[in-house]
């Protein structure tokens, strides 16, 4: 019998689990998971994130750990850590960021039930997974792949970002999997010297897709230089006390 | 024998064949395909744009031609033109920007193959063909499918967008498709009220980048809020001579 790469023998019982999706990609969907992360650790929470966007791999650049690389120890696999965060990412086990990984997609829900499956993650109350953009089928797979899982939508005000969010949403409903609410991203940036606000990406389309999917917004995050500074030096804001960690709580 | 959907019977002799690739989305790969195309198509040349972003599919609605339906006519497809620029998009045959579409690989290229062969062309100078994010086999299967194909790279000024769009430009060197430069996107942001200059995503990567493919900067389009607010209204800019007309000459 073919193994189903749905069915997964995994140890999250009591685990909030959270995946992290947008559709679109650049909205900044690995940077609000890196960050969010912090930000459960910060108020006491163990935390994991399983980096789901195998074809591109982020969290371990967000979260400092770029050069890590993963280890075994008595037939499992040890995630790596920062600041008690544990992180698993296909990005620990290849050798170079450049190497364009082409990979069929049952290979890749073989990989992603290894990551639930056989990493030694301990007890953890929150489980992050950072969903691959895209509306097709490996998102909604991976969504179905746990038990209890819930969905955080990440977009930004544009309709063009907020309607591929959208169908996230719907893929989501349709498998019964909890919408959280929706974050919206780079809501407008406030000029430093002057004060003056711009909506450079518009404004009320998030109000339409939360309304759409009968969820709520529960929260804005505004383009600050700092925050792409901190995750491109992979210290995420909220790890350094920055601008945007009063954002993130 | 299984039809080979790499093995295209095209009508595209003597057209300049211009892939537009990021890998990451979200950086204006399609904003900066629908401007191209307007300004090709004002300096006197015929051009076609086919939209091969199957699961996010966004040229109509740059277009304005969102709610515009595909037709056909002795056995060939109609492609959907506005001032004169034709294009071909998934989006044109699905009923609503809200339901995701989830196909297999196979079946995709399977669509692809017939906007190639079976869509009413007619003669063009440009053929431009805006591909899908990720760095998996899908970009790499679409730029193998037309002869001579070029790609154009288009990225925003941080490393995380930077290493991805690296990854697309190293496929396209295995299999000598000839890379004709980046553009770099949202390169800064400039405060219309006090003239302050905000490198909000960063300086500097877009030059390794180019170093890497050995290849050259293009050009430099900053974030500008007219180029969004023209894009969501469906009026690419160089259409209606904003300013981001002068950039995308
Ligand atoms: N609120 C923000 N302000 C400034 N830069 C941001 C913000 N959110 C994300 N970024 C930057 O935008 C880029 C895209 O974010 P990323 O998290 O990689 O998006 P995604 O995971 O959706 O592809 C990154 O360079 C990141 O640093
Ligand atoms: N230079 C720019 N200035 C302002 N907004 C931009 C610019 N380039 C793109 N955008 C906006 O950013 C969003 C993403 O662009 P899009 O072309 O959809 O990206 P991609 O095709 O790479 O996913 C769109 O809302 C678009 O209007
Ligand atoms: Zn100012």
């Amino acid at each position: 019998e073919k193994e189903n790469p749905l069915k997964v023998n995994h140890p999250f019982w009591g685990t909030n689990i959270i995946a992290v999706g947008s559709g679109k990609g650049g909205v900044g969907k690995s940077t609000v998971t890196a960050n969010l992360a912090f930000a459960l650790q910060r108020e006491g929470n163990k935390v994991g994130i399983i980096d789901a966007d195998i074809y591109g791999y982020s969290i371990p650049r967000l979260m400092g750990l770029e050069g890590g690389r993963v280890r075994g120890k008595d037939g499992r696999i040890l995630p790596l850590e920062r600041e008690g965060v544990k992180i698993i990412s296909i990005g620990s086990f290849t050798d170079s960021e450049d190497k364009p990984i082409i990979w069929r997609a049952p290979m890749i829900l073989g990989v992603l039930k290894q990551f639930m499956e056989e990493v030694d993650w301990g007890e953890l109350d929150y489980l992050l997974i950072d969903l691959p953009p895209g509306t097709g089928d490996s998102p909604l797979n991976i969504m179905q792949m746990l038990p209890n899982t819930n969905l955080l939508i990440v977009t930004t005000p544009q309709a063009s970002a907020s309607h591929v969010a959208g169908r996230v949403g719907f893929l989501a409903n349709e498998v019964d999997v909890h919408i959280l609410g929706v974050i919206e991203n780079m809501s407008y940036f406030q000029c430093s010297n002057c004060g003056e606000k711009y909506k450079i990406f518009g404004e009320g389309e998030t109000e339409e897709l939360a309304i759409r999917l009968n969820t709520s917004i529960l929260g804005r995050i505004p383009l600050i230089t700092e925050i792409r500074e901190k995750s491109d030096e992979g210290n995420p804001t909220t790890l350094s006390g920055g601008a945007g960690e009063k954002i993130f709580q």
